[in-house]
């Protein structure tokens, strides 16, 4: 079988932002993520899903290092648009990396299999032909990394 | 400054299921994709952000092409779960692609910017270092394609 999957990748000193509510309308992302980006907070990964009644949860992850700055920036930014922030300070991310890895759609849930096996919960998901990516509970991180790695027979001994 | 968007990308033949309320629980991520890979549907992107209450959203996108038959498996999928299913059959994706495109914040926020002002709403979002893709309604898509372009200079005459 072809092998699409080349590595897996542990990051774990995140923070989740949690917007909701958040007014569905033109210039709203402009608006947040090039506020967050003046105050020079930078930004790992972006999620977003419109909800009914236009509006839309917005969810990104920034190092742990920069919650308590975001903290500010954001409570602020979301008083100006009339939404809900949450934080969480205890995120990991695990991804496994590759190429082609939508047309073999086996990838992501062989991925997701193998996190709920070990009693992993998923929290938030984002994806691309060459990345998935899985946020979890940092006490989760170390084990998730391992069972992603077996699940795809990754790791030096079992190179060809 | 450097040039770190190296294209631009439109995908306008996308459909969109929703599913919300979500058990959010181990293992259902898994059934849910492995449900849709058995039958042969190859999914585009996922995206998943976790809710209060124990639920989560879980958007994906698939082909036009494939929305009949993604529709009868996602129908009886939800009634499985007990979460609810929207389809919708508009969507295009329009992505700027690059590399090192975290660390400068400013790309997402300029893409978004650059919507924005042509009045294209931006429904779904996901990122990566090196890819930026926004959920629009097909109607925009060419449109959102110009000025995404436009906006990171892309385009062979303004190539160096
Ligand atoms: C919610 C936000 O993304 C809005 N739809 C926008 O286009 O900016
Ligand atoms: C909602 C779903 O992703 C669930 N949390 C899981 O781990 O499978």
């Amino acid at each position: 079988e072809r092998i699409v999957v080349s590595g897996a990748a542990l990051k774990d000193k995140l923070a989740r932002i949690t917007l909701r509510n958040v007014p569905d309308r033109p210039g709203t992302a402009a608006k947040i993520f090039h506020t967050i980006a003046t105050h020079n907070i930078v930004v790992d990964d972006i999620i977003q899903i419109v909800a009914p009644n236009r509006v839309a949860t917005v969810a990104f992850t920034v190092d742990l290092a920069d919650l308590a700055d975001a903290r500010k920036v954001v409570d602020k930014l979301s008083r100006e648009l009339g939404c809900t922030a949450t934080y969480e300070d205890h995120m990991a991310k695990v991804s496994v990396v590759g190429v082609g890895m939508r047309v073999h759609t086996g990838v992501a849930e062989r991925m997701f299999a193998a996190l709920a096996k070990a009693k992993i919960n998923i929290q938030n998901i984002t994806t691309s032909e060459i990345k998935i990516s899985c946020l979890i509970d940092r006490a989760q991180g170390k084990t998730a990394l391992k069972v992603v790695h077996d699940a795809f027979k990754l790791g030096k001994r079992n190179k060809r």
